[in-house]
């Protein structure tokens, strides 16, 4: 062991504490880098919500086209009635055979109560509504409801989180650039003092 | 605000930083609240994942049948309804039936895209949500710190000891032990290998940060 003098031992705590001190302004801008991630991914989210936007204007479009055509085609008369409904006909006890199968492999529950809606289900079905995939263009109805209920619940959420979020990164506190030399005390109360913190000064008076 | 309630009066510890800790903890409920909400955790919210997923199959059978629909084509006569040709009257219900499947692919492709897009959407807010999280602890870290730092001290670290231990030529390198107070603390007690003199300003870059690292996490603890 080597002797160490009272001197060096202050001399050593005073440069730790230089250290600690530029530690505590690095943790101050370590709350203020976050500050600025947070808002990089706003910045990026509301390119990615001007993308959805477009994207949304295109899928309805569409998808009205699609709705069109479905009406045009279900004006046509029922030329082919007869030929759709023997087949149908044939078509209804395999389906439902073949859907009872793997709802009892993979779903399992509640077999006896699904077997008797899709009957009721067949019956009350078209074979035209197979014939214009209108099972497809259902799905698709329902999941652009679901996605605009999705991204409605979404907005909402985060412009709350964001308003929040804009109140706080305008304090003071993430707008001012704290000192850079040791002493001085980002928070302390001596030497530095925010002024507008401590009236009993002359300054205020 | 955290202007203090009385200008005679300096503003306590809490008085300046609760109202920040207060509005994290709102962003972050507000963001939490809403990746809990039904909305996220309704079942049909797995329609719009990816199409023949069993699960979303058995969800569309119990709600209204319709994913029976889906085993169609393991049907002939259910095929064979699909291949019905109703134009020998009217060419133009072949072209417009045409038409129809056209724009039915596209709104399915378009409608894929757009769920991609949602879910970036959701993850970007899922980073927010993380990077709150960061923030509050790290203003945490920060107001602990300026709670400290609010005493006459002057020294936030003192070196209480030191203690080199060399070694034998056949041992591994010794270590300077070094234990130190910083802030409150009890005594911390850090190494810093003998190579490291101790007139090298690295000496106590080390020993700083190795005693504010130890003093952070059991603060955590």
């Amino acid at each position: 062991d080597q002797a160490v003098s009272d001197n060096e031992l202050q001399e050593m705590s005073n440069q730790g504490s230089k250290y600690i001190n530029k530690e505590i302004q690095n943790a101050v801008n370590g709350v203020k880098q976050i500050k600025n991630l947070i808002e990089r991914t706003n910045e990026e989210r509301k390119i990615l919500l001007n993308n959805l936007e477009e994207a949304k204007k295109k899928k309805e479009d569409v998808l009205n086209e699609t709705r069109d055509s479905e009406m045009k085609l279900k004006a046509f008369p029922g030329v082919c009635n007869e030929t759709m409904m023997a087949l149908w006909e044939e078509c209804k006890p395999c389906l439902k055979q073949t859907c009872m199968k793997f709802y009892a492999r993979v779903c399992r529950s509640g077999s006896g109560l699904v077997g008797r809606q899709l009957e009721e289900f067949l019956n009350q079905s078209s074979p035209f509504y197979f014939w214009i995939n209108g099972d497809r263009i259902d799905s698709l109805l329902e999941d652009d409801r679901q996605q605009s209920h999705m991204l409605d619940v979404m907005q909402d959420r985060f412009s709350r989180a964001s308003s929040i979020m804009d109140e706080l990164f305008q304090d003071r506190f993430f707008t001012h650039e704290p000192q850079d030399s040791f002493r001085s005390f980002p928070f302390g109360l001596t030497p530095w003092r925010p002024h507008f913190l401590f009236p009993k000064s002359r300054f205020v008076r | 605000s955290l202007m203090p309630f009385s200008p005679y009066e300096p503003p306590s510890f809490q008085d300046m930083f609760q109202p920040f800790f207060d509005m994290i903890h709102q962003a972050q409920q507000a963001m939490d609240v809403h990746f809990h909400s039904p909305a996220f955790q309704h079942p049909q919210m797995d329609l719009i994942r990816e199409g023949d997923d069993d699960r979303t199959v058995c969800r569309e059978i119990r709600h209204n049948s319709t994913g029976c629909l889906r085993m169609k084509d393991q049907c002939e006569k259910c095929r064979e309804i699909l291949s019905v040709d109703c134009s020998a009257s009217d060419p133009s219900q072949a072209q417009l039936r045409q038409e129809l499947n056209d724009s039915l692919q596209l709104a399915e492709l378009l409608t894929k895209r757009y769920n991609d897009l949602l879910h970036s959407y959701q993850r970007k807010m899922l980073n927010t949500s993380s990077l709150l999280e960061q923030l509050n602890e790290q203003f945490s870290w920060v107001s602990q710190l300026a709670n400290l730092t609010q005493g006459e001290d002057q020294y936030y670290l003192r070196v209480t000891t030191v203690a080199s231990h060399t070694s034998d030529s056949d041992a591994p390198s010794g270590v300077t032990e070094v234990v130190v107070k910083l802030f409150d603390s009890d005594p911390i007690t850090v190494t810093v290998p003998v190579e490291v003199s101790r007139k090298n300003p690295k000496f106590m870059e080390t020993v700083a940060e190795k005693a504010l690292q130890e003093y952070r996490k059991k603060s955590r603890e």
